[in-house]
């Protein structure tokens, strides 16, 4: 039965124009995450792995692609956690970083703590000699479309990113 | 949000989640990612779990390890992996989707909202799909 990866885009309403490039996506990270197992590597390295694959793919609201907070700026969340040892990492409103997945990772692996927020999760990156990219890297023109969008009055982020019930 | 698990040939599974929030949201708001039991959960004695879906209803229901409790009953990862969903729906009327494995190598990929792109990889078989029921597969 073993070995196997699964991962996952938003769940939510995908618009039919998108879900194409989101199923992609999803196929695209699995097969490198499955190819880290296969050169024997381990379920951390894989999830990893696939889930920076999908940080980069602007199609998902992660790293690249992340939907903006009301000022128009990007605050991202990650976590990690290995079953072998229940050691996690995570790091929480994180900015200006290509790959929260790997950040998070490196607090699992470089400190005795589980989660470094904001400011605090940003300096351990400097410290660890994490790149920090320009917020205009992460932010795309659909994300920058529907920031707008919502903040006419009456608009629902929730409903507009959730969708009705399947 | 996205999300992966996965088991490797010694059975160790892990999990890993990221995401850049919810649409507009107030400066500052953190949602399930970042918390444990509730964006992601990992344990070599059950298993596996990542989620997506609305932060607040995944945070009060700790929807990743009340998956995990219902397969340490002895539910399967598919029927664990629904139950979870379902309580989320009725007690605070969240919708979401997770991704599941136990240390065997069972896995399900299971939502309740509209749609959640998955796919998985298992014995070099490609699985895929979007909308409820959808499970295209291809070789690897």
């Amino acid at each position: 039965m073993l070995p196997v990866v699964v991962v996952h885009g938003g769940a939510g309403h995908i618009p039919k124009e998108r879900s194409e490039k989101s199923t992609t996506g999803v196929c695209s990270a699995v097969r490198a995450g499955y190819a880290v197992l296969q050169g024997g590597g381990s379920s951390m390295d894989a999830v990893v792995e696939a889930v920076t694959q999908l940080e980069n793919n602007p199609s998902f609201n992660a790293g690249c692609g992340s939907v903006l907070n009301i000022k128009g700026e990007v605050e991202m969340d990650a976590m990690v956690m290995d079953g072998k040892t229940l050691a996690s990492g995570a790091v929480s409103i994180v900015r200006n970083i290509a790959n929260p997945i790997q950040l998070a990772r490196l607090v699992m692996d470089k400190t005795s703590h589980v989660c470094l927020a904001g400011e605090g999760a940003n300096q351990f990156a400097r410290s660890m000699g994490v790149p920090e990219v320009p917020l205009e890297s992460l932010i795309t023109d659909y994300s920058r479309m529907r920031w707008k969008k919502n903040l006419e009055p009456g608009a629902n982020p929730v409903e507009c990113q959730m969708g009705k019930m399947g | 949000t996205v999300g992966a698990v996965a088991v490797d040939i010694e059975g160790n599974v892990a999990s890993a989640t990221s995401t850049g929030g919810i649409l507009n949201k107030m400066e500052g708001r953190v949602g399930d990612t970042p918390v444990i039991g509730s964006g992601g959960y990992a344990d070599n004695e059950i298993g596996a779990v990542s989620t997506t879906g609305h932060g607040e209803a995944i945070m009060k229901t700790t929807l990743a390890r009340l998956i995990l409790f219902h397969m340490e009953q002895g539910q399967s990862v598919e029927a664990a992996s629904d139950l979870g969903l379902a309580y989320m729906k009725s007690r605070v009327d969240g919708l979401g989707g997770v991704v599941t494995v136990d240390p065997q190598g069972h896995w399900a990929a299971r939502f309740s909202s509209l749609q959640m792109s998955w796919a998985a990889a298992q014995k070099n078989t490609l699985h895929y799909g979007l909308y409820t029921g959808e499970h295209f597969t291809q070789s690897i």
